[in-house]
Order: structure tokens, then C-alpha cells, then sequence
């Protein structure tokens, strides 16, 4: 069957072939084909580059480019595997791959780390986590004192952080989340089993059988 | 919940930055 969709596609700058990122991804050829359409409207959504830029995903996330926000950022810093200040399709297909409700519980409980170690010293530190509580009260309408962040923090790292060394590695949060899986529950997105669903438009049009 | 009985880490995650569900919303 031939496409019907626009030949375009194949000169967007970070542009990969579904086959390759369906193959190293829970995606299926058709699926990553919808995802396609997904990313399509979110990097065009300020600039018409094909790559999604923070202010774009910001704007998908909150509907106002302007509101900037730590974990938003963490994301796109995440997403960014290249670090260039930009999200391409390939990056954002493997990045999302690991929200999908087929993907490792062990990619979801890194990936988790990963956004939690502000710093990259590969270790959550107690700061980083009462810098994290602090960003969260600033987004939302919560209101805690400062005794009351300080004791939700102490609370959290006698609990996850077992050996008393002052950080969180990586094995004991491995721990901490078998104990209390519903810390992980945002990294899977149902919606990812129905992307085809939500961007039926492109199936009609896919080269590749799955 | 009251919130100071909750884990930091569990507050962290119900951020709307991290609910990238809103992604998919049309």
C-alpha cells in the first residue's frame, strides 16, 4: 500500500523509521506511526521545526508556554538524551517507550531516579528532594510550613534511604518503590495502548505492516 | 490525605509537570 502521507516526513531533522524505533521500543510500527502524528503537533506548536522545544513542551503540559516548572524541566531534560535543547522523534519515542503499561517495571523505577536526582550525582540527595516538595507547594495550591516540609522530608529519607548514609541510591530506591509501588504509578500512561486510537488517521496510511 | 502523613516522594509525583497524560489531550 502507498503513503498517503507527506513525503516531508522523511527530511525532518531527527527523523527515524518506525521499524527501527518499534523494534527497540514495546511500540508496534503502526503505534510509533501515531506517535509520529502526536509529535508533529507538539513541535509545531510554537516553532514549525520538527523538534519539540521546552517552551512547547510547556505548553503541552500546562497549556501557557510561560510557566516554567522543575519537573517539566526534569522531563525535557530526560527526553533531551542528546542535550542539544531539543526533543527529536527518535528521542521522544524511546523516552515515552517507557510509560508504556508493557514496558520494565526496572526502566519505569530508573527512569523515576532519574527525575529525582536533580543533580545527576547519581544519588537523590535530601536536599534535592526538599527543593522538589518546595517546587511542588510553589505549582500548586497546597500551603505547608517550613516545619511541615522538613518533617515530610526526614520522614521520606528514614523510610527509602535504609543504610543512613544521608542519600538514596539507586538500589535502595529500587526497594523503597517494590514497597510502595504507587510512587511509579505516573510512569505508565494508559493512553499509550491506544495511541492508534487517538491518531487514527495515520493507520490508513502506514507503509509497514505490523 | 492529610499531606504531612504523606511521603515526599508521593506529593513529588502527583505534580502537573509530571503528568504527562496531558500530552495526549486534544
Amino acid at each position: 500500500m502507498g503513503c498517503l502521507c507527506s513525503k516531508n516526513t522523511k527530511w525532518t531533522p531527527g527523523y527515524e523509521e518506525p521499524t527501527i524505533l518499534a523494534a527497540e521500543t514495546p511500540f508496534t510500527v503502526s503505534e510509533v506511526e501515531a506517535l509520529y502524528e502526536l509529535f508533529k503537533k507538539l513541535s509545531s506548536s510554537i516553532i514549525d521545526d520538527g523538534l519539540i522545544h521546552k517552551e512547547e513542551l510547556q505548553l503541552a503540559l500546562f497549556k501557557n508556554k510561560n510557566n516554567r516548572n522543575l519537573f517539566a524541566d526534569r522531563i525535557f531534560d530526560l527526553f533531551d538524551v542528546k542535550r542539544n535543547g531539543v526533543i527529536e522523534f527518535g528521542e521522544f519515542v524511546r523516552s515515552l517507550s517507557v510509560f508504556h503499561p508493557n514496558a520494565p517495571v526496572a526502566d519505569k523505577i530508573a527512569f523515576a531516579f532519574r527525575l529525582y536526582d536533580l543533580r545527576n550525582t547519581g544519588f537523590i540527595e535530601r536536599e534535592e528532594l526538599k527543593e522538589m516538595v518546595l517546587a511542588l507547594l510553589h505549582e500548586s495550591d497546597l500551603i505547608l510550613s517550613d516545619d511541615d516540609v522538613e518533617m515530610i522530608v526526614d520522614k521520606s529519607f528514614k523510610e527509602a534511604d535504609t543504610t543512613g548514609d544521608g542519600r538514596i541510591d539507586p538500589e535502595e530506591w529500587k526497594e523503597f518503590v517494590s514497597k510502595n509501588p504507587s510512587l511509579i504509578k505516573n510512569m505508565t500512561l494508559p493512553y499509550l495502548k491506544d495511541i492508534t486510537l487517538a491518531f487514527p488517521s495515520f493507520v490508513v496510511s502506514s507503509e509497514v505492516e505490523d | 490525605a492529610n499531606p504531612v502523613s504523606m511521603n515526599a516522594f508521593e506529593l513529588i509525583s502527583k505534580s502537573q509537570g509530571l503528568n504527562l497524560s496531558s500530552l495526549f489531550e486534544k
